[in-house]
């Protein structure tokens, strides 16, 4: 564990929070994309299923059913709670020509040909796109509400931090993962038009607005 | 080079 894994963890963590918090505290999922909520729940559990299978530390364990939970009460909440709040004429991704392309590569492109170690590989794929609804829901809207930019940041930073993560344990550790790595610096990269937006925008006191 | 546990990253 270093410093860039453990902030990286507690970025990820705030964000899953902050969302949650949001849609429970103001009784509303208005502007939140269900779509990438049930993609972040399919990579926690398909990445997640070695919880079954190994245990690495209190630390991991508790951290995976903790994303798992929020993930599936966020879910919850979207499309059950507050369904009533929920802006299905605005979250209209087509989330099948990510979710099947993604199946294909994990197939083609993996460290090692088993079941748990594909269904991990589909994972990191697919979270690096997984924010794509979202991100095109806030440009079909043309706004987002200050608190989901706060979400999106921290989401976009944890990993941000998990690329920082990785040269660390490359040069001390002489670990790399260039499944993880790959797809981590597309899924960043995703962010950086947001990231300008956030800086230069919400941290500036002003409403996130697209030119619609 | 795959880590030395499969995956011991969230």
């Amino acid at each position: 564990m270093n410093i860039f894994r453990l902030t990286g963890d507690l970025s990820h963590l705030a964000a899953i929070i902050i969302l949650l918090l949001k849609i429970w505290k103001t009784r509303s999922c208005a502007g939140i994309s269900g779509k990438s909520q049930i993609l972040f729940a399919l990579v926690f559990t398909t990445r997640y299923l070695d919880l079954l299978t190994s245990f690495i530390s209190l630390y991991n364990t508790s951290m995976k059913f903790i994303y798992i939970g929020c993930a599936y009460a966020t879910v919850y909440m979207i499309y059950a709670k507050f369904k009533a709040t929920y802006d299905g004429n605005h979250d209209t991704f087509r989330v099948e020509f990510l979710v099947v392309p993604i199946g294909g590569l994990a197939f083609l492109v993996n460290h090692d040909f088993s079941p748990l170690e594909i269904l991990w590989t589909f994972s990191i794929y697919l979270e690096s796109v997984a924010i794509l609804p979202q991100l095109f829901m806030i440009s079909k809207t043309g706004e987002a509400e200050t608190i989901t930019t706060h979400y999106l940041f921290f989401l976009g930073l944890y990993r941000a931090l998990y690329l920082m993560n990785w040269i660390w344990r490359f040069y001390f550790e002489g670990f790399f993962d260039m499944i993880a790595i790959v797809a981590g610096v597309v899924q960043t990269i995703l962010y950086c038009d947001f990231f300008y937006l956030y800086v230069t925008k919400v941290l500036k006191g002003k409403k996130l607005s697209l030119p619609a | 080079m795959i880590g030395r546990t499969k995956h011991d990253e969230l």
